[in-house]
């Protein structure tokens, strides 16, 4: 038996609307440690990880050892948008019933000593699991910035170019972009905002490199507002995936692995 | 895009 509640619907919203910019369905990996997911998305060039933990919903209890439940995300995404912001999450699962099986979610709202119900149930469909694991990578590199200020650079780029080149300095990040038409250059320099720790960009990069990453794929990351407010990047060099991270509440959070662009 | 590698030929070199 699976069943857990959340009293803030938009949050799991956000990290559902998030996955489903690049994955259409996904298994959902339930254990007694919580949630997981992880996604490749169609063309197999971002990788998605969520983390879930079970002291990270309001209520969480989940029976099995491992519980995997493939799920299409933008059912799920059309059933949680129907879900109130004040109301409570409660995701169940019955794994005795042999004949359909089905994810329910419900909303409740209080109203005195009654509650509003509005209840879903999304049927779930057989994903082979994933065989790829992520590997133990040692981060030598990190920055991290306001995520709206890299959602306005990435949405300023995607305006211009497909590919955005980041050069990583102790100092400084320029992201820059160029076409048959026009360049664009961003400078961000890492300081620190003492009434609003909130803006602050720090950066702690040992060793400079250049990577040129898909300008989509960085914008849509950077869409994780609602996750965090703050993005934190990590790298090693041009030639290994970075991760772009959006961490939450007791352990949680989503990110994102992606290769560097091999020449443009 | 043939230039743009797939992150699961990373995962398997690492």
């Amino acid at each position: 038996m699976l069943e857990c509640k959340l009293q803030e619907p938009k949050v799991f919203r956000s990290v559902v609307e998030a996955m489903s910019e690049h994955i259409k369905e996904c298994n959902f990996e339930f254990t007694r440690e919580g949630l997981k997911m992880q996604a490749l998305d169609s063309s197999h060039i971002a990788f998605t990880f969520v983390t879930l933990s079970a002291t990270w919903w309001n209520e969480y209890r989940c029976d099995d050892e491992a519980l995997l439940l493939g799920v299409n995300l933008e059912t799920l995404l059309k059933i949680l948008k129907c879900g109130p912001d004040n109301s409570l999450l409660a995701l169940s699962y019955e794994n005795d019933d042999d004949e359909v099986s089905e994810l329910k979610v419900k909303f409740e709202v209080d109203r005195g000593e009654k509650k509003d119900v509005a209840e879903f149930a999304l049927k779930l469909t057989h994903i082979d699991p994933m065989e790829e694991e992520v590997p133990e990578l040692t981060w030598t590199n990190e920055l991290e910035m306001p995520t709206q200020e890299l959602f306005r650079i990435a949405r300023d780029i995607s305006l211009f170019s497909e590919i955005m080149v980041l050069e990583f300095d102790k100092d400084k990040l320029r992201i820059s972009c160029s076409s048959k038409e026009s360049t664009a250059d961003y400078l961000v320099h890492p300081f620190e905002d003492s009434t609003n720790a909130s803006n602050s960009v720090r950066m702690n990069i040992e060793a400079p490199f250049k990577v040129s990453l898909t300008t989509h794929y960085v914008l849509s990351f950077a869409k994780n507002k609602n996750i965090n407010e703050r993005v934190v990047i990590k790298m090693i060099d041009a030639e290994t995936p970075l991760m772009f991270s959006f961490s939450m509440k007791e352990g949680s959070g989503i990110c994102y692995y992606i290769a560097g662009r091999l020449t443009d | 895009d043939a230039n743009q590698p797939s992150i699961t030929s990373f995962f398997s070199k690492l």
